[in-house]
């Protein structure tokens, strides 16, 4: 295990040499063991003939099993250095990859996943990432469902019945506008990963985040779709590309400061646009 | 205003149920990306044009620059960017504080010079587009790097302008 990436004074982190994964961060002078790593759930098919039988599809996540399959135990990356971007090649498999960029300045980790197209044969297949801690954070997590405020969630639990929960991972799942995170109030730090668009998310054990990115469910679930959500495009399924921003800080205000600043920067991010200068010189212009 | 309606139009259709969670038939999504494909290629006349006022030295000017953006980005393909080599960026900030923005495009020649408003010189890097991104289905562009800059403070509902010149790549060879 070494130190591969020491872009800028503010952000940092180690690579472990034999699995090719991210080990372990450096931001806002807090350094925590965390890995991210691509696993998926596997549909579950059934008749759709009782509640019980109903496959994974279009309106409703049912796993087949509640441990999800690792996508690669060994991850190749190949590293770019650069004065503004570093940038970290990850290829996890045939159909996962991803870019791992730390900026010049900017106190964030970013991870720009390219997932699919998901192999349509056998069974389907609901792909997450997942980044784990070593935080204690007593089965609790926060999102912002209804994108105005952070909202307490307690796996297997709800605040206002007593619930027993026959899906365990479906059932502690919650819609994710721009922002899930975990705290650990002895040790004062926060995990937050804000997204580029509205995903599913959940913790289902201590110190993990895991957000879902992609899905194909080769069967229909019967709720009136009335089709597989098994989407093509070019004659293969589709590639979702999107990014997740990391950010780690303090959990007395210091993370969720730098978290408002991202949001507000990436969510209401600047346009750009291209031209030519016309037939005007470019002092003109100027 | 009348540029603005199809996307107007285009945001009421995506507020059912459907559109928002992705349980409408694969049919019906594509005519989704297609009703909002093209509202945004409206828009892009009006903001072209909103652009061309900001830009004007004398409010009587006519200098008529069509502003372009780049919708596939996103596979790293912009035919402009890549089959222009002297060109300019407009980053404008929808922000009330200034902002600094990393600027990210596909091009396809070795060594570009990127200047500021004032003339000045900024940092540049080419970074190597990722092997997947590459391969994926449907992508038609030969670049492979993108160029990145940082538009540094960029003013609150304002914008700023970078001139992006392709310069051959000087070799020292020492004899």
């Amino acid at each position: 295990k070494e130190t591969n990436t020491d872009y800028n004074n503010d952000v940092k982190l180690e690579i472990d040499e034999s699995t090719g994964l991210i080990s372990s961060v450096t931001m806002n002078n807090i350094t925590t063991p965390l890995t991210q790593e691509f696993l998926f759930y596997e549909g579950y098919v059934g008749n759709n003939e009782v509640f019980e039988n109903r496959s994974s599809g279009a309106y409703i996540f049912r796993p087949k099993n509640n441990t999800p399959t690792v996508a690669t135990n060994r991850v190749n990356s190949t590293i770019f250095k650069g004065n503004l971007v570093t940038e970290i090649h990850q290829k996890f498999n045939d159909w996962i990859g991803q870019i791992v960029r730390l900026y010049k300045g900017e106190n964030l980790i970013e991870f720009d996943w390219v997932v699919g197209p998901l192999p349509s044969k056998g069974f389907g297949k609901e792909v997450i990432s997942r980044f784990v801690t070593d935080l204690k954070t007593n089965s609790t997590f926060y999102t912002d469902s209804n994108g105005r405020e952070i909202l307490k969630r307690v796996r297997d639990f709800r605040p206002t019945w007593n619930v027993h929960l026959e899906e365990a991972v479906s059932g502690n799942y919650y819609p994710v506008t721009s922002k899930i995170l975990i705290k650990d109030p002895v040790k004062n730090v926060e995990v937050a990963v804000l997204t580029d668009r509205a995903q599913g998310g959940s913790s289902l054990r201590d110190g993990e985040l895991e957000l879902m990115v992609h899905r194909n469910c080769l069967h229909d679930d019967a709720f009136g779709v009335d089709e597989a959500l098994n989407e093509q495009a070019f004659g293969e399924g589709l590639v979702a590309r999107g990014s997740h921003y990391l950010v780690v800080g303090s959990a007395d205000g210091g993370a969720a400061k730098s978290e408002r600043d991202l949001a507000q920067r990436k969510l209401l991010q600047a346009w750009t646009f291209f031209s030519t200068i016309g037939n005007q010189s470019l002092e003109d212009y100027r | 205003q009348v540029d603005l309606n199809s996307l107007r139009q285009a945001m009421g259709v995506m507020q059912h149920h459907d559109a928002i969670t992705g349980t409408e038939k694969e049919h019906v999504a594509h005519d989704y990306a297609r009703i909002l494909t093209e509202a945004i290629k409206e828009c892009e006349i009006i903001s072209s044009k909103a652009l061309n006022k900001l830009v004007e030295s004398q409010p009587s000017e006519d200098v008529n620059i069509e502003f372009s953006s780049c919708p596939l980005s996103n596979v790293s393909s912009c035919p402009f960017t890549e089959n222009t080599e002297n060109f300019t960026v407009t980053v404008y900030n929808p922000l009330s504080r200034p902002v600094t923005h990393f600027v990210r495009f596909p091009v396809l020649g070795e060594a570009y010079q990127i200047t500021d408003d004032a003339g000045v010189p900024v940092e540049t890097q080419l970074v190597p587009i990722a092997e997947f991104v590459l391969s994926i289905p449907g992508r038609k562009s030969e670049a492979v790097a993108d160029l990145v800059f940082q538009a540094i403070d960029i003013p609150p509902l304002g914008f700023k302008s970078y001139n992006v010149q392709a310069v051959k790549r000087v070799v020292e060879t020492k004899i």
